[in-house]
């Protein structure tokens, strides 16, 4: 459970950047 | 396990969506289990990224002049960041107490909420993507609404020059958006149609020569005006279907099975 958390975390951090850089590219 | 309609959403929620649903199981089955870890970093990192995602989705929505686009993003933004919110406050209850059930509910609630909010931010911008395709199928269906006025070399020769531009970009766009779907009964019928319209489109050409070279002549005027609309039908019908598909997101089960 331990290392779930932290690697939830640092993969929903992952996945927000990648929505800003969606979101960036399609804005451009 | 949810389903992600295009290729490029499934990539980024599906790992996440699996993790969250994993991590509320083992939650629910370690109620009262061990200490948890110290989140101070990983949630410091998520708070940072949330920040960012929110300052470029507002500004994108200052600068967008999709009125949908506006409208859906915002409440996606704030779920996003009222998500952040708690899995801090999860984490300050952590470092007080590593047992804190409150606390393991807000991660769970916190996480779930950032699922859901950045589901919803990515949906608003692929609708807004296809309502930007959709524009430009609407766009051929008007340069074919112009057809039957088209009565002299001249201006098919016009017509001809204005139409396609339109009918590559809708086809490049089509194209590329049946790539980027997941669900294969969408695609094919995007393809299918989309091969109609291509196989038609000289057949249209050749219908107004003939309809013109008739109008001169006076002969077989009927006949060609007739051939010539039905193909405009033809056209219309397959890029009204276009349009359907493209703006399909649910699935129909018996087209799963």
């Amino acid at each position: 459970l331990r290392v779930g958390w932290e690697q939830l975390l640092t993969a929903v951090a992952r996945n927000i950047n990648e929505v800003e850089n969606q979101i960036l590219t399609r804005d451009s | 396990m949810p389903v992600f309609h295009t290729k490029t959403i499934e990539s980024i929620l599906e790992p996440v969506a699996q993790q969250v649903s994993r991590l509320v199981i083992l939650h629910e089955e370690a109620e009262d289990g061990n200490a948890m870890p110290d989140l101070a970093v990983p949630v410091r990192a998520v708070k940072a990224a949330v920040d960012n995602l929110v300052r470029v989705g507002y500004e994108t929505v200052n600068s967008s002049d999709d009125q949908i686009l506006k409208q859906d993003m915002p409440p996606a933004l704030t779920r996003v960041e009222e998500s952040s919110l708690l899995l801090l406050d999860a984490s300050d209850l952590l470092r007080a107490d590593p047992y804190s059930g409150p606390a393991r509910k807000k991660l769970i609630e916190g996480s779930r909420g950032i699922l859901q909010g950045t589901s919803a931010l990515l949906l608003a911008f692929d609708e807004s993507e296809v309502r930007k395709i959709v524009r430009v199928c609407k766009n051929v269906l008007e340069y074919l609404a112009i057809t039957e006025v088209v009565d002299r070399m001249e201006d098919l020769v016009t017509f001809v020059k204005n139409l396609s531009p339109v009918l590559t970009r809708m086809t490049k766009n089509v194209d590329a958006r049946e790539k980027e779907l997941t669900h294969q009964v969408h695609r094919d019928m995007l393809l299918r149609s989309l091969e109609q319209v291509k196989n038609l489109t000289p057949v249209l050409i050749s219908g107004i020569k003939i309809f013109i070279t008739a109008k001169q002549s006076g002969q077989g005027l009927v006949e060609a005006q007739n051939n010539r609309d039905y193909t405009v039908r033809k056209m219309s019908d397959e890029i009204h279907e276009i349009i359907r598909v493209l703006q399909l997101t649910t699935y129909d089960e018996e087209e799963w099975d």
